[in-house]
């Protein structure tokens, strides 16, 4: 546990005093390493730690509290404040329909999360459409229209083969016409290196506007997760992140990784294969669970 | 001692940087340049290949594929967790071994996944190799079972078996996929002849943890490393290596079927490193 190694690497601080530069020092590798093990990247882990020392050093150790624990609530503190205070939820458009496009990585979980989005604002009261945008993948359409018919959300698709960008705009106008609050538009896996995909995405996003630009990430992702949230903000642009597959027992740094890099919110996280396995972000849960 | 080596603190902390940024872990990394550090290399040519020689030290030497007793299909299953391209991949060997000339049969064992059997369809059809399916919600070993007894019926010189993505800590899927290891023994001793853990390369640190707990439920006998045309590195390959002694046999290059290669360790560390 991240505390008891800190106290041991304090141990010379027993009683009250300041914490010093010198014996922070390997109570901050001590952290350092634990956020690369939790799978931060690197320099965001870097960048990180100087802001606990800054802190930490100086930083008046509590009576009742270990100098190894005062640090680890430091830490947990601007891990939070990093992540995001509260949970921010998906913007609204000010004349309907709300357009959500959903984006990523090959495999990242974005099909099931529209399903699991649709079914959140479906709960809500209000009924959404879901636009087949991935005509690649083998079998891709019906997946989603399994998906939508096991939810009773009706989904809007031309088929395999179709151009996307085609399909996504008649399924946001289709939406329009017939009064839905919301459409959300599932796109096939993309690499933030493949030119053309990426440019597919843009004639997209011109064409239906999105109020939410989503980047699905694999919660299980390394240190890869930040060159593609770098690449999906500055490329293409993004509104917020979901963070999937977090039912198992990656750490998640690639939270803190994706934040900082591209400055936007983690809305939601997938904690399951099930369409009701979704949650709102927190960020407090999500530092603890980095921390390990 | 780093002075003698060459090995300062500013180099070592490169070092470390590349390292650790191509998801080869902590305690590996530290591992790896403790040992550069003791091999006195001199100067930044000789502390690349010392560096480059060691991590090829740690890959080894490709093991030779199992020979397979004749007169019976030699079985694949793919596993792994949700999403890292299993159906994908088992497409393109498939596609492989036609084009060397076998006889070759899918088993869509994935009953779970919406349109998983579906997605599986469309790529028999389009490598030319007949599939076994059932209705989704079928029983997967059923599924399994079924293939293997058509493929030896058939002649089949290979069986690729699909599984549903699970994730390595639920118990009961680990244990349906023991369960399915265990009915294709039974319907053919010595069966599956291939288990491959195929694992995403943009995975972190947890891809260590899904090689542990799949090693100890289904003896994988390889890797697969799939979406490395991507920018991850796949460094935890090294760790898994040195572990558990899986060996990566092929990588994953793209989303189309002939984007299969064999492993080429020297590639691999070079991309590593640069
Ligand atoms: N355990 C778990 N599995 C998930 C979660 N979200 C999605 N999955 C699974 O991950 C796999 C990939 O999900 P998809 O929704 O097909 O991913 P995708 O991003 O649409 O994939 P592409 O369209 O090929 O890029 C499927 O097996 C899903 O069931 C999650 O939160 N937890
Ligand atoms: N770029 C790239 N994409 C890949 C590669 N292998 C698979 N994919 C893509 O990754 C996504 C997931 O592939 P699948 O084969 O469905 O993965 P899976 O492991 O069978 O997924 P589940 O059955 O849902 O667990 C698809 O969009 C594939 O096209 C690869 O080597 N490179
Ligand atoms: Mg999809
Ligand atoms: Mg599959």
């Amino acid at each position: 546990d991240l505390g008891e190694k800190l106290n041991r690497s304090f141990k010379g601080l027993l009683g009250r005093g300041k914490l010093s530069e010198k014996n922070i020092e390997s109570g901050l590798r001590e952290i350092r390493r634990s956020l690369l093990e939790a799978d931060v990247h690197y320099k965001v882990a870097k960048d990180f730690i100087q802001v606990v020392k800054e802190r930490s050093v100086g930083q008046e150790v509590l009576g009742n509290l270990r100098p190894g624990q005062q640090v680890v609530r430091i830490v947990h503190e601007e891990l939070v404040r990093l992540m995001g205070s509260a949970f921010t939820d998906i913007s609204r458009s000010r004349s309907a329909p709300t357009v959500i496009l959903l984006v990523g990585l090959q495999g990242s979980g974005k099909t099931t999360f529209a399903a699991k989005l649709a079914r959140r604002f479906q709960k809500s009261g209000q009924q959404p459409l879901l636009v087949a945008g991935d005509t690649a993948r083998p079998a891709a359409v019906e997946q989603l229209k399994i998906l939508g018919s096991e939810i009773d959300v009706r989904v809007f698709e031309k088929g395999s083969g179709a151009d996307p960008v085609e399909v996504a705009a008649e399924g946001v106008r289709e939406a329009r016409r017939l009064n839905f609050p919301v459409v959300i538009v599932d796109s096939r896996g993309r690499l933030h290196v493949d030119g053309e995909l990426m440019e597919e995405l843009r004639k997209t996003r011109d064409a239906i506007a999105p109020q939410e630009t989503l980047l699905v990430v694999d919660g299980m992702s390394g240190q890869d997760a930040a060159r593609v949230a770098r690449s999906f903000a500055d490329d293409l642009g993004i509104d917020g992140v979901v963070l999937t597959k977090l039912d198992g027992d990656a750490r998640g740094g690639a939270a803190l990784s994706v934040r900082a890099v591209s400055g936007k919110p983690i809305k939601f996280v997938s904690v399951g294969e099930k369409v009701d396995q979704l949650e709102p972000f927190h960020p407090d849960r999500m530092a603890s669970r980095i921390l390990g | 001692a780093a002075l003698a080596s060459g090995l300062d603190a500013e180099s070592r902390e490169a070092l470390e940087e590349i390292l650790i940024e191509a998801d080869v872990g902590v305690a590996a990394t530290q591992r790896i340049l403790d040992r550069l550090e003791k091999a006195d290399a001199v100067g930044e040519d000789a502390i690349h290949n010392a560096l480059r020689d060691s991590l090829l030290e740690v890959l080894g030497r490709a093991r030779e594929e199992p020979e397979i007793p004749g007169g019976r299909p030699r079985v694949i299953l793919l596993v792994g967790v949700n999403g890292v391209g299993k159906t994908t991949t088992l497409a393109k060997l498939a596609a492989r071994y036609k084009a060397e000339g076998m006889r070759v049969m899918m088993a869509a064992a994935d009953t779970f996944r919406a349109a998983a059997a579906e997605q599986l369809e469309v790529w028999a059809e389009r490598v030319g190799v007949d599939l076994v399916r059932q209705r989704s919600g079928a029983d997967p070993a059923a599924v399994a079972y079924d293939a293997l007894e058509s493929a030896r019926a058939r002649g089949v010189d290979v069986l690729l078996v699909d599984t549903a993505g699970r994730l390595h800590t639920k118990h009961n899927l680990m244990e349906e996929l023991k369960k399915i290891r265990r009915v294709l023994d039974k319907c053919e001793p010595g069966t599956p002849d291939e288990v491959l853990l195929i694992l995403d390369a943009t995975t972190g640190q947890n891809a260590l943890s899904q090689a542990r707990l799949f090693k100890e439920a289904v003896e994988p006998t390889g890797l697969v490393i799939a979406k490395l045309d991507g920018t991850a590195k796949a460094g935890i390959v090294l760790a898994i290596r040195e572990e558990l002694g899986l060996d990566v046999r092929f990588v994953g290059l793209g989303e189309g079927v002939g984007d299969l290669e064999r492993f080429a360790p020297e590639a691999f560390v070079d991309a590593l490193l640069s």
